[in-house]
């Protein structure tokens, strides 16, 4: 297509990756959706699924995914519904650092136990 | 406040740190002003130093604009999504993606016509916050919260984060320790993402 058409908002695919999750709204586990792969990337990329995890992602929301999604809503303050209802997906496409919120396995940003506090 | 696992930090000999940017982006004075101000930021709470220097090759940090693969594994993904990202010490790599609509200076309201206007002090102050060993925060107001909402900008250090730097670093004899100001809230809806 002829870019010089599209609001450069919406030039680079991987925007429009992003906001496609809100076709994802509303999926939960035992659904095979197409595309779901690509939330399991995400949701990899920040640490809510190991860099441990090789093998081939696939579109069925299944226990890995159901677990990253339950750890991302804890960590953010979501209900903890372990789907990708609409809040969830609000929250997911809001532009963000890079850096990963889950390291080794161990959520740097639960409220609970955390790798480091201090008492002031 | 959160610590990169095994809690890295700059050493205690090495106070005065330096900061330099890829010659490959010819940034204004005026961009890099946005970023000593940050590093302000933070020197303000704590006894490090920054002085911003020439030699990309010889800085403790390093800052550079790039766009998609720039070498690391962590591509950046053109406008929104990832904005940027920063390595823990000593590493003091902080990269940003160039694909972003920043917003240097001026009211973050003139930038309304500018689809998802991101404020590049706000992530300059983040991701310093990651250079020197903090991890994210689960406290929404921090500045170390993990998301930032276009069109707002969020600079001012929260409690949360100054005890965060004052573990690492300690605090500065002259930081008088009151609280800092509120986080600043303005924020305009852009898009779907508002």
């Amino acid at each position: 297509p002829n870019s010089t058409a599209i609001p450069p908002s919406l030039r680079n695919t991987t925007r429009v990756f992003w906001n496609a999750f809100s076709n994802f709204t509303g999926c939960h586990h035992g659904q095979n959706v197409d595309g779901l792969f690509r939330i399991k990337k995400y949701f990899q990329r920040f640490g809510y699924i190991p860099q441990t995890y090789t093998g081939n992602f696939t579109d069925d929301f299944d226990d890995i995914l159901k677990a990253a999604v339950e750890l991302y809503q804890k960590n953010f303050g979501l209900n903890v519904t372990g789907e990708l209802d609409a809040l969830t997906i609000k929250h997911i496409v809001i532009p963000r650092c890079g850096n990963p919120d889950v390291v080794n396995g161990t959520s740097v940003m639960h409220n609970g136990p955390r790798l480091h506090t201090v008492k002031h | 406040y959160t610590l990169f696992p095994g809690e890295p930090r700059w050493p205690k000999d090495r106070r005065d740190l330096t900061y330099a940017f890829d010659p490959r982006n010819p940034l204004t004075d005026e961009v890099k002003g946005v970023f000593a101000r940050a590093f302000g930021r933070w020197a303000e709470v704590t006894e490090l130093n920054f002085t911003n220097i020439e030699s990309f090759t010889t800085s403790d940090i390093t800052i550079g604009f790039y766009t998609g693969d720039h070498g690391d594994g962590e591509p950046f993904d053109g406008v929104l999504g990832t904005l940027a990202h920063a390595f823990s010490p000593p590493s003091g790599k902080f990269h940003l993606d160039a694909d972003e609509n920043w917003v240097v200076s001026g009211d973050l309201d003139s930038f309304l016509s500018v689809t998802a206007a991101v404020d590049l002090e706000s992530v300059a102050v983040h991701e310093i916050g990651h250079l020197l060993g903090l991890g994210h925060s689960s406290v929404e107001e921090s500045i170390m919260y993990p998301t930032i909402t276009t069109g707002k900008r969020k600079v001012d250090l929260t409690n949360d984060d100054v005890e965060g730097i004052q573990y690492l670093y300690g605090a500065n004899p002259n930081f008088n320790g009151t609280s800092p100001p509120s986080t600043t809230t303005r924020q305009r809806d852009t898009g779907s993402f508002g």
